[in-house]
């Protein structure tokens, strides 16, 4: 579904470069659950910002289902985005001026999608991320928990093919982690590929298949066995 | 040094009163090391924010090293707050147009002190912290982790009386984890009082007295024996 081939980001900051991304080579299947982990500044971020048409590599193939997304126009992309990638930020990124029922609908909103129908999407999901309570608070107006949580929900609102995480569970206690876990994990089961960058070793651990990055490159990619 | 005497607030979403914080009573010693636990949504920001002055409760006393907090003026409070206290804030709350050295650096510029004494010390404690290699990104340009470990260093460059952490560890693997709870281990030994609010229960159970909070209210307020 997903296919990698020597991509590399490298930043300038001042006279500085920085090698971000180091020739990464990677494929994923559809319906794959794989967990993303490694020490601050490695390039997880960057990677998974990648993969989400959120950025563009500097060289290298970007493949999504059979799209070569790396010769397609912005606009292009973002069609591609819409309509197949859901993006868990680190920093969550909510509309300040709107409800978290509102941030959470928006991507159903964009589809113009019936407002009947976002509601009920919106409050389905929010019961089960356990803010069912908070559907008319503005983002000020949440704890950094339930702002993931709200974040978490608008990822998931259009059952996207693809769902990216970036630290889902960073801001959240053990038992909110598990429910989120418990979400994630049941649209992994219904088909949804799913891909999470996490410093939680507990969490990271359950994906069937974990990579390890280091310095802009992956390090490891261990596949767990069937027993 | 710090006292809370019945400290109540609530706030009002629509025509909905929410009882954030019930009564809390609670007495801390100069010098204490004390984590603050407990689900999304408890109150433990919003605690933590009072006592750091960056909020008001709406009724109950807050003394600070014998000073009545609840009755003075807004300039006395920040006046307070800057003597005395250093904050890491749970969403970081940096600078955008200043660099990671600029943002660490901001309380001593604002303290008047000279710009070497500044360069040294920010570069002091980044390099405790691992981002020495970051001091003139902008916060767009750094990682999550890099982020939380500018936040960090901005909290400690005054040697505050009182150091507040609101999850400092979120968005820290393992290895940058232990290396932020040396230095703010250090910072206790050497006579600051430390307050930390996590969910990382590993964290959590290294203080020698441990909050728990549910609903709003300190449920449980355990200190470890000598042995
Ligand atoms: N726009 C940018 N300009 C310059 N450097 C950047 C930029 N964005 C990221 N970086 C650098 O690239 C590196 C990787 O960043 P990235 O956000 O991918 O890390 P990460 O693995 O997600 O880290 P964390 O676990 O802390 O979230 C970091 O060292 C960061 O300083
Ligand atoms: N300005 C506000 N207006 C209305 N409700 C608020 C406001 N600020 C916080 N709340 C509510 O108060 C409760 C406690 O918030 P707080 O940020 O203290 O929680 P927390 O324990 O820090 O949670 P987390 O672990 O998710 O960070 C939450 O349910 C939140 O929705
Ligand atoms: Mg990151
Ligand atoms: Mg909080």
């Amino acid at each position: 579904l997903i296919n990698l081939n020597e991509i590399n980001k490298c930043y300038q900051v001042g006279d500085q470069p920085l090698q971000v991304l180091n020739n990464i080579k990677l494929n994923i299947d559809s319906g794959e659950y794989i967990s993303i982990m490694g020490p601050s500044g490695s390039g997880k971020s960057t990677l998974l910002n990648m993969i989400g048409l959120l950025d563009r590599p500097d060289s290298g193939q970007l493949i999504i289902d059979d799209i070569p997304t790396h010769a397609l126009e912005e606009e292009q992309r973002a069609k591609v985005r819409r309509n197949n990638i859901g993006f868990i930020f680190q920093n969550f990124q909510l509309i300040p001026r709107l409800t978290a029922e509102e941030n959470a609908a928006l991507p159903m909103m964009l589809a113009g999608i019936d407002i009947k129908i976002r509601k009920q999407r919106v409050a389905e999901l929010f019961s089960q991320l356990g803010i069912e309570q908070r559907l008319h608070h503005l983002p000020k107006q949440l704890s950094g928990g339930q702002l993931q949580r709200v974040a978490i929900a608008r990822a998931m609102v259009m059952s996207p093919k693809i769902l990216l995480a970036d630290e889902p569970t960073g801001n959240l206690d053990q038992r909110s982690g598990w429910d989120v876990i418990d979400v994630l994990e049941s649209l992994n089961t219904e088909g949804i590929t799913l891909l999470v960058v996490t410093h939680d070793l507990q969490l990271g651990q359950r994906a069937a298949r974990q990579l390890a990055m280091v310095d802009g490159k992956i390090s490891e990619d261990c596949t767990k066995g069937e027993g």
